[in-house]
C-alpha cells in the first residue's frame, strides 16, 4: 500500500495565455512531482 | 467524461451514471483518502475545493481551425468521490452552468496547461461581454490560488497502472474449491482488478476476478512454502521443487505481506481444534462460529466455518492469514452487536459459546492473536461507494456503508435484499470511491431493474 505522505505546498510562475496576449500569475501547486 | 483507459464501448454498456445524484444534498460519497489501494489516493489530501483548473471551454459557439478546442479556467466547488462540480471563472454566483468532471481522468489539467501548448484559454460565450480586460482578471483570480501539479495527468496515469503484467502465473484460490489454491494466468486487467484464468479450465470459462491486492492471490512457490493445497501441472510442481522460475512467473516482490506470508510467524499461537469467529468466505453477509483445522507456515490457518456440514474431505476449509481482518476472537459479535452466525443445529437467539466450546472440549483462540488495530479509515454509515460483488466478483456495483464497526465494514448493495450485504475490512482492496468505475473504464452496475407488478 503506498502510504500518504506529507506534501508542501509549492509557489509556482504559471504562464496563462489569451486571445488579448501571455501573463504570468504566482500560484500555489503541491509537491507531487516529487 | 472520457476515462484514461480505453475500452469497448460494449463492455461499458449500461453502466450506472451517479451524474443525477451528485449534486443531491444529502449524497454522500466516501472521499477518495478513505481507499489507499485506489489511483491517486495519495495525493488526494491535496486536491480541494476552490483549486482552479484548465478545463474544456464547452459554453463556446463554434471553434475554429486555429483553436479546434477550447478551455478556460474552472474553480472546484465540490468533490463527491472522484468527481468534482466545476464552475467557469467569472460566473462568480452564478451555479447554471456548473459541471461534473472526474478528476481522475484527462479532463482537468493544472493551470498553465493550456500555455505550455500554445491554446489561448477563452472566455464562456455566456459571460464573454462580462469584462474589458479578461487578462487582468485571470491575473486578479489566479494569484495566489492554489491548482493542480504540473504532472498531474501523469500521475493519474501510473495511478491506475497494474504491477502485474499479462500473461504472469500466480497461485490463486480456486473459485469452486477454496481450500485449495491453483495456477493461474493473468489474462486480463482493468483498474488493476486482475481476470486469471486457471491453467485447467475450459476455453469459454470466464475466469475468476480479484483486485491485485486480494489476499486470494500469491505468488508462484507459495503454496509449497506454506504448505498449501496445490492444484496444478506436473511440469510446474517439477520445475518449482528444483527451485526454477519461469520469466511469466509473479514472484514475492508483486505481492503485499499478506499475500507472500513472512517466516516472522512461525509461532502464531494458533493450534489446530481453536475455536474463533469469522467471515464466511462463501457467504460474507455472515460472521459464523469457526474451527481452526491446521496451521500452516508464514503465518496462515485453515479454518472451518462450523455452520456447514462437515466436509471430511476438508473442501470446505479456507486459508486465513493469522493478521486477517476478517476474523475475530470469540465474542466479538456480542460486544459489538452483530449476529453471530450459530455452527449447525444451533439456534441463533440460543446459542452460548461457553456451552458451545464445553460440549465440543475446544478451546477459543486467546484474542491477544488478532489483528486488533482500527485505522482512522473515515468511513461512516450512508457513504455510497463502488464495491465488488464478491460471490460474483467480475461485477463492480452501487453501494452504501451501511454499518461500521470498528475497521469493519457492512457494505449494502444498493436496491438488493440485506442477505447479499457483505461485511468487509475497511482497507479491503474490493472497495472504491465514487467515479471509479468510470476513471478506470469498468462497468458500474446499477440496482436491481424493478418489474411493475401487473
Amino acid at each position: 500500500h503506498v502510504e500518504a505522505k506529507p506534501r508542501k505546498w509549492e509557489q509556482k510562475q504559471v504562464q496563462i495565455k489569451t486571445m488579448e496576449g501571455e501573463f504570468s500569475v504566482t500560484m500555489w501547486a503541491s509537491g507531487a512531482s516529487d | 467524461t472520457i476515462p484514461l483507459v480505453r475500452r469497448k464501448p460494449s463492455e461499458l454498456a449500461n453502466s450506472f451514471s451517479w451524474d443525477s445524484q451528485l449534486s443531491d444534498r444529502y449524497f454522500v460519497a466516501a472521499p477518495v483518502t478513505c481507499f489507499k489501494h485506489a489511483p491517486m489516493a495519495d495525493i488526494w489530501e491535496n486536491i480541494m475545493v476552490g483549486m482552479k483548473v484548465e478545463v474544456e471551454n464547452t459554453d463556446c459557439d463554434n471553434v475554429s481551425d486555429a483553436f479546434p478546442d477550447s478551455f478556460w479556467v474552472a474553480t472546484v466547488m465540490k468533490i463527491v468521490g472522484y468527481k468534482a462540480q466545476l464552475r467557469y471563472e467569472g460566473f462568480g454566483a452564478n451555479d447554471s452552468k456548473d459541471f461534473w468532471v472526474s478528476l481522475c481522468s484527462n479532463q482537468v489539467h493544472p493551470v498553465g496547461w493550456c500555455a505550455t501548448r500554445g491554446k489561448p484559454l477563452i472566455p464562456p460565450k455566456t459571460i464573454e461581454d462580462k469584462y474589458n480586460d479578461w487578462k487582468d482578471f485571470l491575473r486578479k483570480r489566479l494569484t495566489g490560488a492554489r491548482t493542480l501539479p504540473s504532472n498531474f495527468s501523469n500521475k493519474a496515469s501510473e495511478s491506475l497502472k497494474s504491477r502485474f503484467d499479462l500473461g504472469l502465473n500466480l497461485e490463486v484460490v480456486d473459485k469452486n474449491h477454496i481450500s485449495r489454491v491453483k495456477v493461474a494466468v493473468v489474462h486480463k486487467i482493468v483498474g488493476k482488478r486482475l481476470n486469471v484464468k486457471y491453467y485447467d479450465m475450459p476455453q469459454e470459462d470466464m475466469g475468476f476476478w480479484c483486485h491485485e491486492d486480494s489476499p486470494l492471490l500469491h505468488p508462484v512457490g507459495w503454496a509449497k512454502k506454506v504448505g498449501h493445497h496445490l492444484v496444478a501441472p506436473i511440469h510446474y510442481v517439477e520445475r518449482l521443487s528444483q527451485g526454477i522460475f519461469d520469466d511469466d512467473d509473479a514472484t514475492e516482490d508483486l505481492f503485499n505481506p499478506i499475500q507472500v506470508g513472512s517466516p516472522d510467524y512461525s509461532s502464531t499461537g494458533f493450534s489446530t481444534g481453536m475455536k474463533l469467529e469469522a467471515i464466511d468466505p462463501l457467504n460474507l453477509s455472515s460472521i459464523c462460529v469457526a474451527t481452526v483445522m491446521d496451521v500452516l507456515n508464514y503465518g496462515y490457518i485453515m479454518i472451518r466455518i462450523d455452520t456447514y456440514d462437515s466436509d471430511a474431505t476438508g473442501a470446505d476449509w479456507f486459508c486465513y492469514h493469522v493478521k486477517s481482518p476478517c476474523i475475530f476472537p470469540v465474542g466479538f459479535c456480542q460486544s459489538h452487536g452483530i449476529p453471530l452466525t450459530p455452527p449447525k443445529g444451533y439456534g441463533q437467539a440460543t446459542f452460548d459459546w461457553n456451552k458451545y466450546l464445553l460440549e465440543t472440549g475446544n478451546i477459543p483462540a486467546d484474542p491477544s492473536l488478532f489483528n486488533t488495530y482500527v485505522p482512522l479509515h473515515g468511513f461512516v454509515p450512508g457513504m455510497k461507494i463502488e464495491a465488488a460483488d464478491l460471490m460474483d466478483p467480475r461485477l463492480v456495483c452501487i453501494a452504501t456503508i451501511d454499518k461500521v464497526v470498528g475497521r469493519l465494514l457492512k457494505v449494502h448493495f444498493d436496491g438488493w435484499d440485506e442477505e447479499f450485504d457483505q461485511w468487509l475490512d475497511c482497507e479491503s482492496s474490493d472497495i472504491y470511491p465514487v467515479g471509479w468505475c468510470q476513471s478506470v473504464a469498468h462497468k458500474l452496475e446499477g440496482p436491481p431493474i424493478q418489474t411493475a407488478p401487473t
